[in-house]
Formats: C-alpha cells, sequence, structure tokens
C-alpha cells in the first residue's frame, strides 16, 4: 500500500 | 485528498485552460515553447500508462484524460493549425529539448522504487517534468513582450508544482509511512526552477509594469 499511496497523485 | 493537492490540480488545470483559451481563442502561441508542450505531451504519456488497468477514481481518471487530451492537442495546434503556427517563434524556441530525454530516461533506470517498465516509465516522467519547463523559461527570457496570458500561463504551472510540495509535507504527517524520496526530489527541482520567474513576476505585478525576465 505504501509503494502505491502516490499513483493517486496527477 | 487535501485543500493543496485539489488546488494544486486546479491551478494545473487553469494553467492549461488559460494556454488553450490563448491558443484557440486569440488563434495565437506566440512566447509559447513548442518544446516544452512537446515534452508535456510526454510527460504524460508516459505516466499515465495505468489509466486503463489501475482505477484510483473517477476524479483522478478525469483529470488524466484532460491533462493527456489537452497536452496533445496544444502540440497539434501549433504545429498543425494554420493559423496558430504562424504565430509560433521558431526561431527563439531553440532549446535542444531531446537531449533532455535520454538523460532522464537512463536516470529512471538507474534510480526508481520498483525496477518494472510501469515504474520505470512514471519515473521517468517525475524526472522528465522536472526539467520540461527549461525550453519555455528561456523562451520568455528572449521575449521581449510577454503577454498576460503566457505570464499567467507559467505562473499557473510554477503555483501548482508549489502546491503539491504543501500537499506532500500535509501528506507526510498525516498519513503513515508517507515517504517518497523521488517525486519530493525532482518536484522540489522543478519548483525551484520557476523562482527566478516568480521573483520577476511579482515585481512587475507590484510596480505595476509589463513582465520581462533580464536576459
Amino acid at each position: 500500500v505504501e509503494q502505491e499511496s502516490l499513483k493517486d497523485e496527477l | 485528498m487535501n485543500i493543496f493537492r485539489l488546488a494544486g490540480d486546479m491551478t494545473h488545470l487553469a494553467s492549461v485552460l488559460v494556454l488553450l483559451l490563448k491558443i484557440h481563442t486569440i488563434k495565437s502561441c506566440a512566447g509559447i515553447s513548442l518544446k516544452t508542450q512537446e515534452l508535456f505531451a510526454i510527460v504524460f504519456a508516459s505516466r499515465y500508462l495505468d489509466i486503463f488497468t489501475d482505477f484510483i477514481s473517477l476524479y483522478n481518471t478525469l483529470m488524466k484524460l484532460i491533462f493527456l487530451g489537452s497536452s496533445f492537442s496544444i502540440v497539434w495546434y501549433i504545429r498543425r493549425h494554420k493559423l496558430v503556427r504562424r504565430s509560433y517563434d521558431k526561431d527563439q524556441d531553440t532549446f535542444r529539448h531531446y537531449f533532455l530525454l535520454l538523460p532522464c530516461f537512463i536516470l529512471a533506470l538507474l534510480i526508481n522504487e520498483k525496477f518494472t517498465f510501469k515504474e520505470v516509465m512514471w519515473t521517468f516522467s517525475l524526472y522528465l517534468e522536472a526539467v520540461a519547463i527549461l525550453p519555455q523559461l528561456v523562451l520568455l527570457q528572449r521575449t521581449k513582450n510577454i503577454d498576460n496570458l503566457t505570464g499567467q500561463y507559467v505562473f499557473l504551472l510554477g503555483a501548482y508544482r508549489g502546491l503539491y510540495i504543501l500537499n506532500w509535507i500535509y501528506r507526510y504527517f498525516t498519513e503513515p509511512h508517507y515517504v517518497h524520496w523521488i517525486p519530493w526530489i525532482s518536484g522540489l527541482v522543478q519548483t525551484l526552477l520557476y523562482a527566478d520567474f516568480f521573483y520577476y513576476y511579482f515585481e512587475s505585478w507590484k510596480n505595476n509594469k509589463k513582465l520581462q525576465l533580464p536576459a
């Protein structure tokens, strides 16, 4: 989850 | 989503709208660097590879489509539209932008969070976005009369980056395990590139004078 959390940004 | 992130996305959206307004309504791209616009199109194309594979939210998908669509149509306008391309400052916009691609790609191959195709392309897009404004800043320095829309366009782009940094600081203190060195450092570099522009932008605003950057 930690790794992916920034992929919600543009 | 926090207020800084939303404000950042909205200023980014506003910057695109200002540029489209200038190009579509006034049919002019004077003072706008095609090189920077091409780099932005590559940035979005390589970053949003997950658009059809990973669903995050309707907001996220819509914004990705907007940034992809707008960046490619802006490039199309400047290259192909018969009136717009006539206003393009080709002789001034000489930055060798292709030379930025390879170093950014090699850096993405070497420094990334995960060595997969999507992740390397995502990292490449971050590195490239950090330096993509350079041709535009060089062109601004050479432009004698920077019109208001061009000045506002670059200001909004810089504001978007600044707000994203505030968003990261906010998330760092509110979300557990929120540490992302690669986007943070490239985002910081990207924002610092606007520092000089911001200085002269506020000076011209304060003194109510036309914006002009020293060569």
